[in-house]
């Protein structure tokens, strides 16, 4: 299956860090 | 002991692995020369991370362009995904950079790496932004200039993505006309 987001989705990882 | 939930430590794996690409317009350069590859990612994080990172549309240089494309897919016409395929193209008024510009790259950007298109997607190559004095654009490359399904499809759900008013007419032009044209504008394959 595809994996889609939407952009709801997407905006909210916005300003999550993604230092790991 | 505290177990962590996989959600608080896994990055959201994308469909497809995207690299960023940057032009400079040095014009003691070949065109080739100009164009860098920025960076690649395939997670929602990792792109986040490179937009963030780097300089809005609205404040680079005329003469600049963004492209995110597949993985493996050059942002060039000569590419074997590109050859054949063509762009919907979304051109921008003056007025627009400041109103519009950022605002619809992102637009494009979320609806590359979400797969808005659906089973379309599949059809998309990648988008570039040109940012020129005269009026810049922003296009989705598809693969195939005959494939009037997924063409089609892609342009509504951009279109309204994109919050275009169902007034204003957006064209699709195959890039072997745009790389033939005689005048100024390309024809128009759909609308």
């Amino acid at each position: 299956k595809k994996k889609q987001y939407d952009r709801e989705f997407l905006l909210g990882f916005q300003f999550i860090s993604a230092s790991m | 002991q505290k177990v962590m939930s996989p959600e608080t430590y896994i990055k959201h794996p994308l469909q497809n692995k995207w690299a960023l690409w940057f032009f400079k317009n040095d014009k003691s350069k070949t065109w080739q020369a100009n164009l860098r590859l920025i960076s690649k990612f395939d997670t929602v994080e990792d792109f986040w991370a490179l937009y963030n990172h780097i300089q809005l549309s609205s404040n680079l240089m005329s003469g600049c362009d963004y492209s995110l494309f597949k993985d493996g897919i050059e942002p060039m016409w000569e590419d074997g995904r590109n050859r054949r395929g063509g762009r919907w193209l979304i051109t921008l008024s003056k007025q627009q950079r400041r109103a519009d510009l950022d605002r619809f790259w992102l637009e494009t950007l979320l609806c590359l790496v979400g797969e808005a298109f659906d089973d379309h997607s599949d059809d998309v190559c990648g988008a570039v932004i040109n940012v020129r004095a005269k009026g810049d654009k922003i296009a989705i490359w598809t693969t195939d200039y005959e494939n009037k399904d997924a063409i089609t499809h892609i342009g509504r759900v951009y279109k309204e993505r994109l919050g275009v008013p169902p007034k204003v007419i957006i064209g699709y032009q195959s890039h072997a006309d745009t790389a033939t044209k005689s005048g100024s504008s390309t024809k128009n394959k759909f609308v």
